[in-house]
């Protein structure tokens, strides 16, 4: 099954 | 302090109707070069990037930066108050409490101003670096927009595989399942209509159809969209403005 990734974990906080 | 006069209201309307259902509170970013603003969705899906460039002004001047911190939905609010043609001035002092909004007919006998007042809103902000992607699609954002609508009829989730000159556009439901596939093309005539794909590597992604039924709320601000994609990365949908851009960045569905 798919799981739906979360933005935060491709970028970076600043 | 910031002034940045709009010759159309229309164009903010647009961006604003655009973000409203997807960020609910967002710092607006004024500097000498325009306007810009990131914001993350609740559900930290989908991370919205605009841009509007002191260029998409009839006049512009921001002597300081300024963070403006609004409400999305009061907001709309304000500005759906204003008519599409009417000019729109937006006013902020150096440390400003409030917005001002100024609505002026074309023939100035009309004249609306507003005060929204501003928020503190403590967000995260992520840094965005230069992307590499493996596929880039030029399409009508209309047609973009049909096919998200038409496949999440079908299922919560719309796979995009892209191969040498088509894109297909596949939904699987539990009733059943659909697809879309379109091809490079070019319009000479209507160049907004043309297709146009670009490819490194062969795509097959799957994102969630909810997102890019938000995504397709900025169909009005542009004739094309540009789609851009790469292998297990977030995929980043942009529609151009006369000068900038408003970008969504929507993360993936895959198996770990």
């Amino acid at each position: 099954t798919l799981k739906q990734k979360s933005i935060s974990n491709f970028f970076a906080k600043t | 302090m910031l002034e940045g006069k709009f010759d159309e209201a229309s164009l903010l309307k647009k961006v604003i109707d655009a973000m409203k259902d997807s960020v609910k509170l967002c710092n607006f970013n004024c500097t000498e070069n325009g306007i810009s603003v990131q914001a993350i969705d609740d559900s930290r899906v989908l991370l919205i990037s605009l841009l509007i460039e002191a260029g998409s002004f009839e006049d512009y001047r921001c002597d300081r930066n300024i963070v403006l911190g609004l409400e999305m939905e009061s907001l709309n609010k304000i500005i759906k108050n204003g008519n599409a043609s009417d000019m729109l001035t937006l006013v902020a002092e150096d440390s400003p409490d409030a917005l001002n909004l100024i609505f002026e007919d074309k023939r100035r006998d009309r004249i609306a101003e507003y005060s929204l007042k501003l928020m503190d809103i403590d967000q995260d902000f992520l840094k965005i670096e230069d992307m590499k992607f493996d596929a880039v699609v030029n399409m009508p954002s209309a047609e973009f927009a049909k096919i998200c609508r038409d496949m999440k009829t079908l299922s919560e989730s719309l796979q995009i595989i892209i191969t040498k000159d088509s894109v297909k556009f596949n939904s699987e439901g539990d009733f059943g399942s659909g697809s879309v596939v379109i091809k490079s093309f070019t319009d000479l005539e209507k160049t907004e209509e043309s297709v146009r794909i670009t490819l490194e590597k062969p795509i097959n992604l799957t994102f969630g159809a909810k997102y890019l039924n938000d995504i397709i709320k900025s169909t009005p601000l542009a004739s094309q969209v540009t789609i851009k994609l790469c292998d297990k990365q977030p995929a980043l949908f942009e529609y151009q403005l006369p000068s900038g851009y408003l970008r969504f960045y929507l993360a993936p569905k895959f198996e770990d």
